[in-house]
C-alpha cells in the first residue's frame, strides 16, 4: 500500500514503540 | 511483632493479590502469576527493585535503554497510572488487561484514544496527529515530503472529524475504529493467552505449597 493512501493512524499503529508483543520477548 | 517467615516470599512495592487482580482483568490467576514472573523479569533488568523504570521499559521493547520513542512514552505514561516514574506490578497487569484477546473493545478504543491524545485534552487535534505522523517516519526508513505528509493528516482528520470542529473526540474516534477496525489492531496481544506457557509459574505454586 503506498503510504499517501493510507490512513494516517494506520501509519502511526505500524509503530515499534507500540509493538508490545517484544516484552514477551525471552 | 512481624511475621518472619524464612521461606517468605520477598514483595515488591505495588504487589497486589493474583486473586484481586484475576478479578478485575480478563486474566486467570495463574495467568497473573505467570505476569509476576515476566515483570519480575523486565523490573530487574537494571534497577532490582521490583519497579518497571522507563529504561527497563525501553530496554525490553527496544533491546536498547537509551532509545526515545514517542509511542512508547506514551504506553509508558499510560501504564504508569500513578504517575510516579514508574510501573508498579498492579499497573502492570490491569493496563495489559487492555490488551488481551478477551478485553471489551470499548477498553481498546478508549486506550487507544488517550493514547494519542498527547496532550490529554479530551481530544485529538490535528497538530497531535501530524506530530505522531512525524515521529513515526522518524523512526522508520520511509522519506516522505511535507505535502504527502500534510495530505495524509488533513485527509484522515476529514474522515474523522465528522464534526468539522477541528479535533476529534471520543465519539468521533470511536465511529471512526468501528469503520476501520484495524485501527485498534495494536490493542490486542495474542500472546496474552498463551502467557502461561511462556511465563510457567512453577516456582510460585510450589512456594504456595511449601507454606502449606
Amino acid at each position: 500500500v503506498a503510504p499517501v493512501t493510507m490512513n494516517a493512524f494506520e501509519l502511526i499503529s505500524t509503530s515499534q514503540g507500540l509493538n508490545l508483543s517484544s516484552l514477551f520477548e525471552k | 511483632m512481624g511475621c518472619f517467615c524464612s521461606k517468605g516470599v520477598k514483595r515488591t512495592p505495588g504487589y497486589e493479590e493474583p486473586t484481586v487482580l484475576a478479578a478485575e482483568t480478563p486474566f486467570t490467576v495463574s495467568e497473573v502469576e505467570a505476569l509476576y514472573e515476566l515483570f519480575k523479569k523486565l523490573s530487574s533488568s537494571i534497577i532490582d527493585d521490583g519497579l518497571i523504570h522507563k529504561e527497563e521499559f525501553n530496554l525490553a521493547l527496544f533491546r536498547n535503554r537509551n532509545k526515545r520513542n514517542l509511542f512508547a512514552d506514551r504506553i509508558f505514561d499510560l501504564f504508569d497510572v500513578k504517575r510516579n516514574g514508574v510501573i508498579e506490578f498492579g499497573e502492570f497487569v490491569r493496563s495489559l488487561g487492555v490488551f488481551h484477546p478477551n478485553a471489551p473493545i470499548e477498553d481498546k478504543i478508549a486506550f487507544a484514544f488517550r493514547l494519542y491524545d498527547l496532550r490529554n485534552t479530551g481530544s485529538i487535534e490535528q497538530e497531535e496527529l501530524k506530530e505522531m505522523v512525524l515521529a513515526l517516519l522518524h523512526e522508520s526508513d520511509l522519506v516522505l515530503s511535507e505535502d504527502v505528509i500534510e495530505t495524509i493528516v488533513d485527509k484522515t482528520f476529514s474522515q474523522a472529524d465528522a464534526k468539522g470542529d477541528g479535533k476529534i473526540d471520543q465519539e468521533e474516534w470511536k465511529e471512526f475504529v468501528s469503520k476501520n477496525p484495524s485501527l485498534i489492531r495494536n490493542m490486542t496481544l495474542p500472546y496474552l493467552k498463551d502467557i502461561t506457557l511462556a511465563f510457567p509459574s512453577f516456582v510460585l505454586r510450589s512456594e504456595v505449597e511449601d507454606s502449606e
